[in-house]
């Protein structure tokens, strides 16, 4: 079973 | 003062129909060169990222930027109420609590005014960086939505898989399996009917079903569609504007 990632992990906040 | 006019009220329309069912409060950045937004949905797996240039519009003035903080359920019941072929023209001022949204039918001299409220949206802005990508893919979008579309039904997840010479679209459910498989080629005669493949790095990925399924409805905004994948990044599905862009970066699943 796979899980989903999620999107913050890619993109910093600015 | 902002005053954009596009030049038919459905542009507006299709890029508000693109993504308004996955995310809701969007602050829409008006500048000197055009507007940009930027939305993840509440699950933080999506990432929407909206350019309209200002060449998109008839007419384009902003003086100082902006921030129109938007319901897009309420700008949506607004934008219904005007024909396709209107014009539309959004005027705001430099402090704005409200957009001031302006149908005109030229022809029949019918001018239809509406105002939308504004809000004070609480959004961070993500830096979005050029990505590094393994494969890159240029498809006609309603190939690629009809692909999503049915394969879905299936599963909740879908899985791409791109090789030297193959893209790969397979599911695998409780009720069955199924898979598309497309090879590139090039239509002379109709160009935007080609698909074409650059690839760096095989890819086998899975993404879940109902984002796809919401990022399909960016079809209407272009006969054609880029996907970028990366084992390393989330995807990156386009719709390219004649100037602009709506983009959607979609988190994989990975294995546990």
């Amino acid at each position: 079973k796979k899980k989903q990632g999620s999107i913050e992990s890619f993109f910093k906040r600015s | 003062m902002l005053e954009a006019k596009f030049e038919q009220a459905s542009l507006f329309k299709r890029i508000i129909d693109g993504f308004k069912d996955c995310v809701q409060l969007v602050n829409f950045q008006c500048k000197e060169d055009g507007i940009i937004a930027q939305a993840v949905d509440d699950s933080r797996v999506l990432l929407v990222s909206l350019e309209i240039g200002k060449d998109a519009f008839q007419e384009f003035r902003c003086d100082h930027p902006i921030t129109l903080g938007m319901d897009l359920n309420s700008l949506s019941k607004i934008l219904r109420c005007g024909n396709n072929t209107d014009s539309l023209t959004l005027i705001a001022d430099d402090t704005p609590d409200s957009l001031l949204l302006l149908f005109e039918d030229t022809k029949r001299e019918r001018i239809s005014e509406y105002s939308l409220k504004l809000m004070d949206i609480d959004a961070d802005f993500l830096k979005i960086e050029e990505l590094q990508y393994d494969t890159t893919i240029m498809m006609p979008s309603a190939d690629f939505s009809k692909t999503v579309r049915d394969l879905s039904q299936l599963s909740d997840s879908l899985n791409i898989l791109v090789t030297k010479e193959t893209i790969k679209f397979v599911t695998d459910g409780d009720i069955g399996s199924g898979s598309v498989i497309m090879k590139p080629f090039i239509d002379m005669e109709n160009p935007d009917e080609s698909i074409k493949l650059e690839m760096e790095q095989p890819v086998d990925l899975t993404f879940g079903s109902k984002y796809l399924l919401d990022i399909v409805k960016g079809s209407a905004l272009s006969n054609k569609i880029g996907i970028r994948l990366s084992s390393e990044a989330p995807a990156l599905f386009q719709f390219d504007l004649t100037s602009g862009f709506l983009q959607f970066f979609l988190a994989p699943k990975f294995s546990d």
